[in-house]
């Protein structure tokens, strides 16, 4: 059924602790022990036995206060109550450490790491793809500087030409 | 014996998120 | 018996739980043993007051011991019992549980082996990012490079055409031509002299 809260059943173990222990003394046995004390005393030894009942209760009660105050038990028992609700879907035995730190630390950097591989995958493709657009671009560049090569080449040939052409001629006109 | 426990619980607690911190700390340095 | 540490509780706690039982179990008896002398010191101190009053502090504190000892074995016993009871039901992390500090266990189950695999594809996506930045930095460069020289090439095509352009603007589109034109003018204009000689040598013999 619905979980009982742990400082609840805190409480009620040690509300039980206290009614067993106090059952077990009981002023029977209290007066079997002071038997004399009882005989000449009977309504002191009454009031002796509640009293140290009501002590017993309040010093223990008062103890288990202070531990929850000390560790702030509480409020850790019912954060440990909602750590227990959301998994208890889960049934099957939990991880628990192995013992080797090492071992257990890959699981706690896996995440950090996986986020940094997927960043240089993306960084990589990214540059992959710019390079590719950059070789297109110093291919074409090749393309565009060869044409060009070859065009200077064309005319400086025909320059050339031209040049030796003028030098026959010039030659011709010298003749005497 | 407590105290190992205690210390070891602690560690066990605390040390992977300290670690976390540097490892997390390089990652960055490296990827700048 | 194997002793279970419950470290994974005192990850939780901050402590043993069964430090924690033992420091209740001392307590309580501590405040059990601290109310048997209270009991016993209002006894005593009552007796004081009955007149003819024949028991002795020692029997007192014999039926003191009596009713301890009873009391503390029982005392043991329901303690024994609590604890267990403690140590299963509050102090006590359900095997089926995870703490949140440790969610990445189970979200990111990672072996060592997978782990290193992981660390080398890591290192080997930093050498083919440094190799892709280098390889940006060689085409960056030669496309640099090619600017400048197709700048230079096209200087050249440049003068080239003003050359051109300067033949254009004195009349001749085309210099070849240009330049036959000029050699036809120059023989013509020797053969214009050779004339001129001629005349001249035969007036003078005339």
């Amino acid at each position: 059924g619905t979980a009982v809260s742990r400082v609840k059943l805190l409480d009620t173990m040690v509300d039980t602790f206290l009614q067993k222990l106090i059952a077990a003394g009981s002023y029977q046995r209290f007066t079997d022990c002071y038997k004399h004390f009882h005989q000449l005393q009977p309504e002191m030894t009454q009031r002796i036995y509640d009293k140290f009942v009501t002590q017993l209760q309040a010093s223990i009660r008062e103890e288990i206060s202070e531990i929850k105050e000390e560790g702030n038990l509480e409020t850790v028992l019912m954060s440990l109550d909602k750590i227990v609700e959301d998994g208890k879907k889960r049934k099957e035995p939990a991880w628990r450490p192995s013992g080797t730190p090492e071992k257990d630390l890959c699981s706690v950097l896996a995440p950090y790491f996986l986020q940094q591989r997927d960043t240089l995958r993306r960084h990589v493709q990214k540059q992959e793809a710019k390079n590719q657009e950059l070789a297109e671009a110093v291919l074409a560049g090749r393309r565009q500087v060869e044409e060009l090569q070859r065009q200077v080449q064309a005319r400086q040939q025909a320059w050339q030409a031209l040049h030796r052409e003028r030098r026959e001629l010039a030659a011709v006109l010298k003749e005497p | 014996f407590d105290e190992i426990i205690v210390d070891i619980a602690t560690k066990r607690k605390q040390y992977p998120r300290k670690i976390l911190e540097c490892v997390i700390k390089t990652l960055k340095a490296q990827h700048e | 018996m194997s002793v279970d540490p419950m470290t994974y509780e005192a990850q939780f706690f901050g402590f043993t739980p069964q430090t924690c039982m033992f420091r209740i179990y001392i307590a309580f008896q501590d405040y059990l043993f601290e109310v048997m002398q209270a009991v016993e010191q209002v006894i005593l101190k009552k007796m004081e007051g009955i007149p003819g009053c024949d028991i002795t502090p020692v029997q007192i504190r014999k039926c003191t011991e009596k009713f301890l000892c009873f009391m503390k074995g029982h005392f043991d016993n329901l303690f024994g019992k609590m604890e267990q009871l403690f140590l299963q039901m509050i102090l006590r992390i359900p095997p089926n549980i995870l703490l949140p500090e440790d969610k990445c266990q189970e979200m990111y189950p990672y072996s060592e082996e997978e782990f290193q695999l992981l660390q080398k594809e890591i290192k080997e996506l930093q050498e083919k990012c440094k190799v892709e930045m280098y390889t940006k930095q060689a085409l960056l460069a030669e496309l640099e490079e090619q600017k400048i020289v197709e700048d230079k090439l096209k200087q050249t095509l440049t003068l080239f055409d003003e050359l051109e352009n300067v033949g254009r603007d004195h009349g001749t589109s085309d210099f070849r031509e240009s330049l036959v034109s000029v050699v036809q003018n120059s023989r013509k204009l020797q053969d214009i002299r050779d004339n001129v000689e001629k005349e001249s040598k035969r007036l003078k013999i005339s």
